[in-house]
């Protein structure tokens, strides 16, 4: 079989414009999975920029997809999780499957003008989603 | 919309639902206002939806702030850590009422001495005050020698103690602080929420007056009425409290931990399983 093997060894194995990486990726993210996502919004939209002076733009993130079965370490995930999976997919389906939510914030800074016309800089706790979580 | 029966007809109807308030969302079913349910920035905001403060702010005190802000947060808003300082709560009073009380004396520079008065009415009992400084900035096109030296005679007339003599620090050549803190603090702590102060300037030259300023005494009777700045410990919930995050790992939004005695322990960082 040499002759086969070396005529074989010519071909290339993997297309050349094969991506090893995103490959992979498709195996450890599928698409639609739960993960962070930006909504970036000013307080103009809003109608309050006439007394929120800063900041200008908002982005307070948002946890949107699919909780897998096995979520274990990616997610932050408490064993409950896959106890309320396999409830679901066993024993009663009007349990709800585990939710995709934002397991971790940051703080936020707001200049704003008071309503006597004094100016307030204060620094609110869990504004900005940073991660999500399947709980 | 409501039919005369009475029995309601729904009738999509595009614009009205892309005109919803956001704040419709947040009301409560019955429409009774517990906004007390609502952290304090709800409530804040779903009292003013909309509507522009009454009074608007001197332009100089909003420069001043806007200058802070980019000093504490980044630009998409989020607090910058810093170990400086552990308020997180910054609040500047602009003088509701000042009489001037005498003329400036223009010899030694003795400035008129100010009847002020702040309301304080928008801090809040949870906000506990950490430091406090009246800001002076210069009117004038020319900028106060460097080396200004300057001491004032406070009076608060809420309070108990006699005036004393404070130091002033010129920050730059725009603005001059003096801290007024250990004259506040009693007052604020006891919730006195309107604060009559006059204060009595001296100013004198530590060099030569300004090349291309005017000769002769210091020409300080251009200061502006001063703001009334406070720097706050705000310590309900929902306030962002530095010195926590920077000792423990906060858990996702979470609470501090009960502990078998049920007292509340901070939550430590958790070791992975």
């Amino acid at each position: 079989g040499q002759e086969v093997l070396s005529s074989e060894s010519k071909k290339p194995l993997l297309p050349t414009s094969f991506n090893l990486s995103e490959y992979f990726r498709q195996f450890f993210f599928p698409p639609g999975e739960c993960e962070l996502h930006d909504f970036r919004l000013s307080f103009r939209q809003l109608k309050w920029d006439n007394w929120i002076v800063a900041p200008h733009r908002y982005n307070p993130r948002f946890c949107k997809g699919d909780c897998p079965r096995a979520v274990r370490h990616r997610y932050g995930s408490p064993v409950h999780t896959m106890v309320q999976n396999i409830i679901y997919e066993k024993l009663d389906s009007s349990v709800p499957r585990p939710s995709c939510v934002p397991g971790k914030y940051s703080p936020l800074s707001v200049l704003t003008i008071e309503p006597d016309g004094s100016i307030a800089y204060k620094e609110y706790e869990d504004m900005i989603a940073t991660k999500c979580t399947c709980r | 919309s409501q039919t005369f029966g009475g029995e309601a007809k729904i009738t999509p109807n595009a614009e009205s639902e892309s005109e919803v308030d956001p704040w419709s969302l947040l009301q409560l079913v019955d429409g009774a206002d517990r906004s007390g349910l609502f952290p304090p920035l709800f409530k804040v905001l779903s009292d003013r939806r909309g509507e522009s403060p009454k009074l608007q702010p001197d332009s100089r005190a909003l420069y001043y702030m806007k200058k802070l802000y980019k000093a504490y947060a980044t630009k998409e808003g989020v607090p910058k850590s810093s170990k400086s300082h552990l308020h997180n709560t910054v609040r500047l009073f602009t003088p509701s009422t000042q009489n001037k009380q005498a003329s400036g004396d223009q010899v030694t520079g003795l400035l008129p001495s100010d009847a002020l008065q702040f309301n304080l009415d928008r801090v809040a009992a949870v906000e506990h005050l950490l430091k406090s400084v009246l800001l002076y900035t210069f009117n004038t096109s020319i900028p106060p020698p460097s080396a200004l030296t300057c001491l004032c005679i406070l009076a608060i007339h809420e309070s108990r103690s006699s005036p004393a003599p404070l130091s002033c620090t010129l920050k730059n050549h725009k603005w001059m602080e003096i801290d007024v803190t250990s004259l506040l603090q009693p007052l604020v702590d006891s919730s006195e929420r309107s604060i009559h102060t006059t204060v009595n300037f001296t100013c004198w030259l530590a060099q030569p007056p300004h090349p291309s300023g005017p000769e002769g005494p210091l020409h300080m009777s251009r200061l502006v009425p001063p703001s009334l700045i406070l720097y706050l410990n705000d310590t309900s919930a929902q306030a962002y409290h530095r010195w926590y995050s920077l000792h423990y790992q906060r858990g996702p939004a979470q609470g501090p931990d009960l502990d078998r005695r049920g007292t509340e322990t901070p939550r430590l960082s958790r070791h992975p399983r």
